[in-house]
């Protein structure tokens, strides 16, 4: 899932 | 969170807050490209909008309402307190070009066809090529001011930083992103050219200026 890039990374 | 993370976010951060000065000390904006400035705020607004949706921590928000914050004050600043000096005649890159493959691109390759989903891939693409208005007036006058460079090479080194902090993230976490990595890439590489005048140039105390 790219769920953690999607929110995390600015 | 790991060391490229940070220094890339720094990195962002530190052009933003130049631009700014810059335009605020020499009550100017002469040089800069109004057009990229409109695309790095759609870029900002686009990809931010799960601030709506879900909290990841103090310094996540933070830094995303910073950065939408800048983006709209450089763009007040721009095309309003500081009209009079913008150099609208030489900033004639037309947008349209990049925003329409853009558009369409993001709604062909994502990773799940829903509206925010999208607009996080529209804003990935845009990202890597909004600097391109500002390139091309560069390559119009032929020159640019020192502190614009500056700005330049931090906002060119924190997407390449972010390539790091992604082959970090793949070896220590098995976690990839390839609509990112892809966009990074282009992004970095467009910076490729002006990181070589910025290095043999600017930094040996040269104004940056191209042949005729």
């Amino acid at each position: 899932s790219n769920e953690p890039l999607r929110h995390d990374e600015l | 969170m790991n060391v490229f993370r940070l220094t890339g976010d720094l990195s962002h951060l530190a052009a933003i807050i130049i631009l700014l000065l810059k335009i605020w000390k020499t009550r100017s904006c002469a040089g800069i490209s109004g057009k990229s400035q409109i695309l790095f705020a759609v870029v900002f607004t686009s990809r931010y909008l799960d601030l709506l949706t879900s909290f990841i921590s103090l310094y996540n928000t933070s830094m995303k309402v910073i950065y939408i914050g800048c983006a709209y004050a450089t763009l007040y600043f721009v095309y309003m307190k500081f009209k009079a000096t913008y150099d609208g005649n030489h900033d004639t890159f037309r947008v349209e070009f990049l925003l329409v493959p853009v558009g369409g691109l993001s709604f062909l390759v994502n990773h799940d066809f829903s509206p925010l989903e999208i607009l996080w891939t529209f804003s990935i693409y845009l990202e890597s090529v909004a600097i391109l208005p500002q390139l091309f007036m560069i390559s119009k006058t032929g020159e640019a001011e020192t502190i614009t460079t500056h700005y330049l090479f931090f906002l060119g080194l924190y997407r390449a930083l972010y390539l790091f902090n992604w082959i970090w993230r793949f070896y220590f976490e098995g976690f990839f992103d390839m609509i990112a990595i892809v966009a990074g890439l282009v992004q970095t590489i467009l910076y490729c050219d002006f990181f070589y005048l910025y290095i043999t140039k600017v930094l040996k105390g040269k104004k940056l200026s191209l042949p005729a």
